[in-house]
């Protein structure tokens, strides 16, 4: 696609997560993940891109990188699985369902979308050993109650680890 | 020695 030379993963990222975007537009997540792949530092780049709109005011615009994340989770391998499961990135997703943090002022459908992706994930990667202790530490703590039910598509099925292009 | 150093700083949040 000529007209996607150039892009980075900010600029992918600023248009899947668009808030004027009417649905969720897959043709600008999977750039944002094809772009991952692409770069050396993809992983780190883009889960602090991330975090940054998964706390943005406006829910459309959290709910979308919410998506976003789910894809590249799915899409961009064990690299990606390694950047999401420091304490790091995770203490991002705490923040919003923390009523110490942000969960005051973050809507009901971002913290459950929140709370169901890390529960995914505790199955799903259950070698990522720091999500379980994020998911549990909120369970502790009264802020995940029970365990959500997952969708049968919301099943992670790791990809294999994607090789960085060289430049 | 930078991967161990990352691992040491990288910590839950308090809560």
């Amino acid at each position: 696609m000529a007209e996607a030379e150039g892009e980075s993963l900010e600029s992918w990222l600023n248009k899947a997560t668009n808030p004027s975007n009417r649905q969720e537009d897959w043709e600008y997540i999977i750039g944002f993940c094809d772009q991952i792949n692409k770069e050396l530092e993809g992983p780190q780049i883009a889960v602090r891109l991330l975090a940054h709109k998964i706390h943005s005011p406006q829910e459309w615009e959290a709910v979308q990188a919410l998506m976003v994340l789910e894809a590249c989770m799915k899409n961009c391998g064990r690299r990606f699985h390694n950047e999401v499961g420091k304490f790091r990135f995770l203490n991002e997703l705490i923040k919003v369902v923390s009523p110490k943090y942000l969960g005051d002022r973050v809507s009901e459908k971002v913290k459950t979308k929140v709370i169901e992706l890390l529960y995914s994930w505790t199955l799903a990667l259950p070698e990522e050993s720091k999500i379980k202790d994020a998911y549990h530490m909120l369970k502790r703590q009264g802020i995940v109650h029970s365990d959500p039910p997952i969708p049968m598509d919301w099943t992670l099925i790791p990809s294999p680890p994607p090789r960085p292009k060289n430049p | 020695l930078g991967e161990e150093s990352e691992e040491r700083d990288d910590h839950l949040l308090p809560m």
